[in-house]
């Protein structure tokens, strides 16, 4: 997965 | 989403929520620091560049455009409004903070998750959120005695990143893939920093006197 889909945090 | 992460989000929004109290209620912003406030400002600004581009969830967006309005709301009042900006302690609130600028700029740059624009300044973002309460905490000490909002100010602030360790840990043990070495690490340090003003929020609160940190 990228690391994009990890920055689901605020 | 997990318990942890969700309660650290409630008390990070309850920290902006006392501030906004203790700015609109008071129409003072006595004991708070205006470089911590501008720090904050840019840590959301750098940190959701995604937000148009990555839609995650409602609450995810709604969450991040309530810290982007309000951290500015924040700055430009305590800059602008003539009434509140009297009170601002601008002899008091030293602190050079534009070395942390640069030095968690420097940082992203050294480490990162990929040398890319969005990663490179999600990583200063963190870094700078980790030491943004030193200019706080620094004008809390000079200040002597600390208001009640503007105690449970920083308390809800050093609070919400403890509960996100938490969350870390959790999703660490729940999750297969999930590895945030940068966040976890920035917020150990940066919930390390509260340690000393926990202790005397917790003294204060037990004997129930007044806040005062130690100059």
């Amino acid at each position: 997965s990228s690391t994009n889909e990890l920055k689901d945090e605020l | 989403m997990n318990i942890f992460r969700f309660a650290g989000d409630m008390m990070h929004l309850t920290s902006i929520l006392v501030l906004l109290l203790k700015i609109y209620a008071t129409k003072s912003c006595s004991g708070i620091s205006l470089k911590t406030q501008e720090l904050y400002a840019l840590v959301f600004l750098a940190r959701y560049l995604d937000l148009f581009t990555d839609f995650i969830s409602v609450y995810n967006t709604i969450m991040k455009l309530v810290f982007i309005v309000s951290s500015t709301a924040i700055v430009w009042c305590m800059k602008r409004d003539r009434v509140v900006r009297r009170s601002y302690d601008k002899q008091l609130d030293t602190f050079r903070h534009y070395f942390l600028l640069a030095a968690s700029f420097a940082l992203a740059l050294l480490v990162n998750e990929k040398f890319t624009f969005q990663e490179i300044f999600w990583a200063f973002s963190i870094y700078l959120e980790a030491v943004a309460i030193l200019p706080q905490l620094v004008l809390l000490q000079r200040s002597g005695n600390v208001d009640n909002l503007t105690g449970q100010y920083v308390f809800f602030l050093g609070a919400y990143r403890a509960f996100y360790i938490l969350n870390w840990i959790y999703r660490y043990f729940t999750e297969t893939h999930f590895s945030r070495w940068i966040a976890c690490i920035s917020g150990l340090v940066q919930t390390a920093l509260y340690a000393d003003f926990f202790y005397y929020y917790y003294i204060s609160w037990k004997n129930n006197t007044k806040l005062k940190l130690p100059a």
